[in-house]
């Protein structure tokens, strides 16, 4: 499980220090599901950018099965993010210059045990845009793309950042039943940053995050 | 008011080629509110960039208080842009090198009769954050500077898309009653694609995108 404590990030100094976590304690177990909700600011990019090993705390510590991420050096850091995290990004970081199939190839090529890349695009419903670069797809095809992208490596941790923003309550609907279904198959922990209402009641637990603190935390026996 | 025929646009050639729109014909009265809904990959960000000047048509027409915006030269398409559109795009556009206050600023000093930055900043809750670079700000902060910037000119034309998808709800709310305060004040015309379901009850028209084609329009007689 990840063993969260004391998480802490502050930007910039002085006057103009931003407070973006104040001390997150959090114990999250192997295969939950847990929505993470709360205003914009509060935190929440912040926190799943350090769980996944994209940026360091100020203070604080973050186990996975016991290792602390946070003291991992560069090569091992490259090792967690690239073979155990799937993360998906608030604005999809997809590589301009690669079409989606090759977008989606680069992180499965170095994969253990991928989905072949075909089946992650068909899942979410691209089947026929592989060969189009980033710029030729629209806003909810672009962050698809990104979407197959982290599930077609199987990862154990799914870090997903507003997946279904740009897109419409159908299309997210089926995203959603895709990305909850493969972390399943793979028993892979996932944590979704959402304003989407629809998943709350799937999820096993709700985080709500309020100024870089943990305001709430429900666990949801009825999933 | 905007006056749209025939509205095509192919991107590609032969096999490859993608219809993004498939002849729209629609005429938006000045001053309504209107809602864009459909799909992923239904056209609605074609459309609305075509309309701002920032793309042009396969075939067809738009022509905004009798001018055909689609025949205008790059001198008129400029002046459009500038003077008459204030436009929220989906990714932001946000100009990475320039503060919060200074990404406003550009678009406030070339206009006739602008909002204080300090003002558009404060309408979207950010008046503490002008002094910081789209990369020290939150999704939904960056998202919310691109309002600002869009509402300070007091366009006559808003063209919105998708200006809440990186925000909660309550965020979302605040946004979408400055937005429409704006627009009332400016008897501006709204164009705006969202999946926000709360929007719609307010809006005079509904306008449901397929496949790039208009599948329905509804005029909403109790907004
Ligand atoms: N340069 C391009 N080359 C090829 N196809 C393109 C290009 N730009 C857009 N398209 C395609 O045109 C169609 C309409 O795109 P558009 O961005 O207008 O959709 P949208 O309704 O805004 O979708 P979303 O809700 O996902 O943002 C999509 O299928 C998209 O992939
Ligand atoms: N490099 C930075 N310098 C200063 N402040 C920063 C920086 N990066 C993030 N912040 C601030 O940290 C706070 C938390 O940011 P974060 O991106 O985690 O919020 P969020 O909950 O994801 O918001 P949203 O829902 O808008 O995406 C915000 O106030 C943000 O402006
Ligand atoms: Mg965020
Ligand atoms: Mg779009």
């Amino acid at each position: 499980c990840f063993e969260i404590g004391g998480l802490t990030k502050i930007y910039g100094e002085g006057e103009a220090a931003v407070a973006a976590l104040r001390g997150i304690d959090l114990t999250i177990g192997d295969g939950e599901l847990v929505v993470l909700l709360g205003p914009s600011g509060s935190g929440k990019s912040t926190f799943l950018n350090i769980l996944g090993g994209l940026d360091a705390p100020s203070a604080g510590h973050v186990r996975f099965h016991g290792a602390d991420i946070t003291k991992f050096d560069d090569r091992d850091l490259t090792r967690w993010r690239r073979d155990s995290v799937g993360f998906i990004f608030q604005s999809y970081n997809l590589m301009p210059g690669l079409t989606a199939d090759e977008n989606v190839r680069l992180v499965t090529e170095i994969a253990a045990d991928p989905m072949p890349v075909s089946e992650a695009l068909e899942a979410v419903g691209l089947a026929k845009r592989g060969k189009h670069f980033p710029s030729e797809l629209s806003g909810g095809e672009q962050q698809r793309v990104a979407i197959a992208r982290a599930i077609a490596k199987r990862p154990k941790v799914l870090l997903c950042d507003e997946p279904t923003g740009a897109l419409d309550s159908a299309t997210s609907r089926r995203v959603l039943e895709v990305l909850v279904d493969v972390a399943r198959r793979e028993q892979a922990t996932v944590i979704m940053v959402t304003h989407h209402q629809g998943i709350a009641p799937i999820a096993d637990r709700v985080i709500r995050f309020r100024d870089g603190q943990v305001e709430e935390d429900v666990r949801n026996d009825n999933p």
